[in-house]
């Protein structure tokens, strides 16, 4: 023969069992796995080696999308350095490890000679502000603290009037962990929002979802029910260094177009890394 | 829904004399991916579509008027008994204190658990006290401390950078102070991190609890098998407590957890607040499960 070699159909029904084990979903799997099908029909690879490296590129093509050429974190930074103060803020459902991801990123804007400062918008939760307070110290950063059930919206114009006072350069705003389905507190994220951009028109330049990379399918509804009230703009993929694949961000990237901008692989503090596509879907496949 | 599904699946086959193994594959698909879809593990969901199958082939479907609705009957009941039986409550031991031990991954909701624990055995009439074991997080200790204050139920804790010896020596306190239960709070951690998963193994040597609970977020996805798993090998926990069960997840992990493990699931946590602690009822999740 001339190097041709069809592909089986366990095969493919191999590759179905490992997405869906990588929490792709069956919908996002299906519509993977029916394109396969149609070309492998059509006689458009020549092995599974090539198949599968067809594949990587396709799906790591379909992550970069939502990337909008800000593709590498110098780039990220220079989108960083347009706006003074550069407004993060950061949001998603309970435990999924914002506070720490906040720790973090400011750690890695302080190092690159950014004047950071930490918004403790999370008034609610016992000790969220003493937890955040701890991060603020640990990556050398200012931090604005209001008492224990104050609005979280006072707390994140303050901070953010407080950037614009003392020329300070990015602002990341730590909100509690809150369910997509607890209308009242989705309300609250979109005030925090809106009073943010009422003291800096076009305020939050960025608006990052945290996911838990061991979350299900429940992952896309967050995202859908999130973008509702606040600008996502981005996904942070925390808890990478266990065994979830964190597979829900591509049904997220297709139906929303949000990119993933880093991901969390452990506790300490620099323990953050860009979004790197072509790794994340080897691991998907390991 | 699944039962609309599969009647307009048998009208069809209402045609031929009898459900056969070829056209009832599409219902049973259906019923795969709606598992799928609920975060069921995707070997759990196969094996219970089998049996699911072997059921739909019986008597009952076949003389049915509605033969869907008595297919989804098969699964729902299927599930609730996969689920498991009736309510199993806490264990206690006969000498006091009566320790409980609370371990599961990060940010799956165990020191907002103890706190809600404690609560309820508090309002039973047990005196409970919480061990804050978690010496890494910043301000777990100050969390655990918050909560315990708001229920009025002592939190120790001792500046020592040994997690098994402050349980120890939360559990000795306790003793000599007339305690009925020990609650410990452990860090959150991977079931692959193996000095972690010692430090659990080696805090259950030293306590002996007659409880041990893993504690799950309800919206885990394929990853729930691995992580029961790992610690069922680890500490043979013999409760597990699904946490934001307030959200909207359908539950899967649950199954696969109880498929896979065995242990039965003690608590569900419906909310943030102490108060927001339930019994489990298998039925409920059943229902939840189906979407
Ligand atoms: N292994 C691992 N653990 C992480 C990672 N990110 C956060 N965590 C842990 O996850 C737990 C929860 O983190 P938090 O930062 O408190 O999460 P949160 O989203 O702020 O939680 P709430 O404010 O309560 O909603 C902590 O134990 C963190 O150390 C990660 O990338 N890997
Ligand atoms: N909505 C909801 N939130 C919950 C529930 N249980 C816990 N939480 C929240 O989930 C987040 C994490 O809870 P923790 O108790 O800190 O979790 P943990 O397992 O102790 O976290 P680590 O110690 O970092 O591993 C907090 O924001 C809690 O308020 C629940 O049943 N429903
Ligand atoms: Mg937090
Ligand atoms: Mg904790």
């Amino acid at each position: 023969f001339l190097g041709k070699r069809t592909i089986d159909d366990s095969f493919l029904d191999d590759l179905e069992d490992s997405l869906i084990s990588g929490d792709v979903g069956v919908k996002t799997t299906l519509e993977i796995i029916d394109r396969l099908r149609e070309r492998v029909s059509k006689n458009a690879f020549t092995s599974e080696k090539e198949l599968i490296e067809q594949l990587h590129e396709t799906i790591s093509d379909s992550l970069k999308s939502g990337m909008k050429g800000v593709e590498t974190f110098d780039q990220f930074m220079e989108q960083v350095s347009m706006k003074k103060p550069f407004v993060i803020l950061i949001v998603g459902v309970n435990g999924v490890g914002k506070t720490t991801t906040i720790g973090k990123l400011a750690s890695r804007f302080n190092k690159l000679g950014k004047k950071v400062v930490l918004g403790a918008a999370d008034t609610f939760r016992a000790a969220a502000a003493d937890q955040l307070e701890i991060w603020a110290k640990r990556a050398e950063v200012r931090i604005v603290l209001h008492q224990d059930g104050a609005d979280p919206a006072a707390v994140a114009f303050d901070t953010v009037q407080s950037a614009l006072a003392r020329n300070e350069d990015v602002v990341l705003i730590d909100t509690a962990g809150r369910l997509h389905n607890k209308l009242h507190l989705m309300d609250e994220l979109n005030k925090i929002q809106r009073s943010v951009e009422k003291i800096l028109p076009g305020a939050p330049h960025e608006v990052f979802l945290v996911l838990d990379a061991s979350t299900g399918q429940n992952a896309l509804v967050q995202a859908r029910e999130f973008s509702k009230v606040v600008r996502i703009s981005g996904l942070v993929l925390t808890k990478l260094d266990g065994t979830a694949k964190g597979g829900i961000v591509l049904g997220i990237c297709n139906e929303l177009k949000t990119p993933v901008r880093f991901i969390g692989v452990g506790e300490q503090i620099e323990d953050l890394r860009p979004f790197d596509p072509e790794i994340f879907v080897d691991a998907l496949f390991e | 829904d699944l039962s609309a599904k599969f009647d307009s699946v048998f009208r069809k086959i209402r045609g031929e004399n009898r459900i056969t193994e070829l056209n009832i594959a599409d219902s049973m698909r259906d019923i795969r991916r709606a598992l799928l879809e609920a975060d069921v593990n995707i070997q759990v969901a196969r094996e219970f579509t089998e049996k699911v199958r072997e059921k739909a082939l019986g008597a009952d479907v076949l003389k049915s008027v509605s033969p869907g609705q008595q297919i989804v009957k098969h699964v729902y009941d299927e599930l609730v008994t996969l689920l498991g039986g009736s309510h199993t409550g806490i264990r206690f031991s006969q000498k006091l204190p009566s320790v409980i031990l609370v371990c599961g991954l990060q940010g799956s909701g165990k020191t907002t658990f103890c706190g809600k624990l404690a609560n309820q055995l508090k309002k039973q009439g047990k005196v409970p006290a919480i061990v804050a074991a978690d010496i890494y997080r910043p301000a777990a200790i100050d969390q655990l401390k918050k909560l315990g204050s708001q229920i009025s139920v002592p939190v120790l804790s001792y500046g020592i950078q040994d997690a098994v010896e402050v349980a120890r020596r939360g559990v000795e306190e306790s003793r000599l102070a007339g305690r009925g239960v020990v609650i410990i709070d452990t860090a959150g951690r991977l079931h692959v991190d193996s000095e972690m998963m010692d430090e659990v193994r080696r805090i259950k040597e030293a306590v002996s609890p007659e409880e041990i609970l893993f504690v799950v977020d309800a919206m885990t996805g394929q990853d729930a098998v691995n992580t029961a798993k790992a610690f069922w090998d680890t500490v043979s926990y013999t409760g597990v407590v699904m946490t934001k069960m307030d959200g909207d997840t359908r539950g899967g992990a649950a199954l696969s957890i109880r498929q896979v493990v065995g242990q039965p699931i003690k608590f569900l946590s419906y909310g943030e607040k102490l108060e927001s602690l339930d019994p489990f009822y298998p039925d409920r999740l059943a229902q939840r499960i189906l979407g």
